[in-house]
């Protein structure tokens, strides 16, 4: 699904040049559960980023699904992403003045669905992460860890290849991590989605079948979990 | 330093009225050192931000260091809190197009510091949480956990009598949350600050010495942590 070769990133920041990656080489195939861990600021979200398609690297080739992703158009970047991609980002990034509903809806608009299939889709996704009665909340009137999985919900909704979830569960409560972690274990075993999971928590790496650490901007190992 | 008897916070949503918080008795003396748990969306950060005098309660009271808080106006709270409190907000709440130093730098303005006093110590502050490097970055050109740093850092420059610290480790790594703890810890027991630290991970509540848990709005236990 995924493989990139000596992935790099750098950020310009006035005179100054920021490494983010220095050469990421990491291959991923489909149905598997990774998460990723490291320091802050060694390269994660930087990473998941372009892994996402959100941004694009300096230097080094990725390719998804076996198309070199430096080829593709930006409309045909953005119809994998809405199609084939489900991303939760670190910091949420839900639509302000926005209803959560409307927010797990958004992926749908892409596809064809008929507006009361749509939100039948969305409510039974909210259902899953337990926020549906927050559905006509705006997305400034939830708790943190309920717009988290507000972030989690509008990721799964469209049924994608590949989720990114970018520290799902930072948010969360001990109990409701183990649901969200349970669900995205059960998705990856159940209907082979492959998952790409940044966490800082031993525990919650746990779920995942491998996992791979950074530190400024490398992957220093990369192991099958055999706590599982 | 806190009182709270029977504090209710009411959030009307259209026709729907949310009980965050359902009568809340707390009181926490000088020095002291308390974690706040609880389910997501159980009403911590609602509890906080009343205590921080950030919102106001819909019925009860709360006494800071002995006034109380209902009775004062609205320049007397911002005193309080630009001065006595330090905030570290679960979202960050960093000022977009404004750098890390300058973040930091900012309580400092309430207070009549000379401006190169002010950046030699913000820059101390940054440093003592392993970010000094970064003040010349925007919010949005660090990591997650980088501008979690930069929110602690702002909380603490001050001097605060009271920090008030809402999921301060959420996106921190391991090692990165023991430093910020440890430096709490030393604030506490060497400068008798009084903290209170809402966190979802127990590893973190361990730093404590007392743990107040909350479920639907109230508080349901309330012990001395026999951890340490
Ligand atoms: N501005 C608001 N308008 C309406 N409801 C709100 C608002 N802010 C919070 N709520 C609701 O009040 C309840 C408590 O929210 P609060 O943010 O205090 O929870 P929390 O314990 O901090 O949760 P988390 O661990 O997820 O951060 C939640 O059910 C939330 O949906
Ligand atoms: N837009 C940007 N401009 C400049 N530097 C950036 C930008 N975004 C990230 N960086 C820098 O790139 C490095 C990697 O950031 P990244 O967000 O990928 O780290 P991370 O591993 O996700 O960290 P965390 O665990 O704290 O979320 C950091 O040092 C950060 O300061
Ligand atoms: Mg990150
Ligand atoms: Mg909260």
């Amino acid at each position: 699904v995924v493989d990139v070769r000596g992935l790099r990133k750098i950020y310009t920041l006035g005179q100054e040049e920021i490494g983010a990656l220095a050469g990421v080489d990491l291959r991923i195939d489909v149905g598997e559960f990774v998460a990723v861990m490291g320091p802050s600021g060694s390269g994660k979200s930087t990473f998941m980023q372009i892994v996402g398609m959100l941004d694009s690297p300096s230097g080094g080739s990725y390719h998804f699904e076996g198309r070199d992703v430096s080829r593709l158009t930006a409309d045909e970047r953005a119809a994998i992403r809405s199609s084939r991609l489900g991303f939760v980002f670190q910091s949420y990034n839900l639509l302000a003045r926005t209803t959560a509903l409307e927010n797990v809806e958004l992926p749908l608009l892409y596809a064809t669905h008929p507006v009361r299939e749509r939100e039948q889709i969305a409510r039974a996704q909210m259902q899953l992460l337990g926020i549906e009665h927050l559905a006509k909340h705006f997305s400034n009137q939830m708790s943190g860890g309920q717009q988290q999985r507000v972030a989690i919900a509008r990721a799964l909704v469209n049924g994608p290849a590949l989720i990114l979830a970018d520290e799902p569960t930072g948010a969360l409560d001990t109990k409701t991590s183990n649901e969200v972690m349970a669900l995205f274990g059960e998705l990856n075993r159940e209907r082979g989605i492959t998952i790409l999971l940044v966490t800082h928590e031993a525990d919650i790496a746990a779920y995942a079948k491998r996992i791979v650490r950074f530190r400024d901007g490398l992957i220093i190992s990369d192991r099958i979990n055999d706590q599982q």
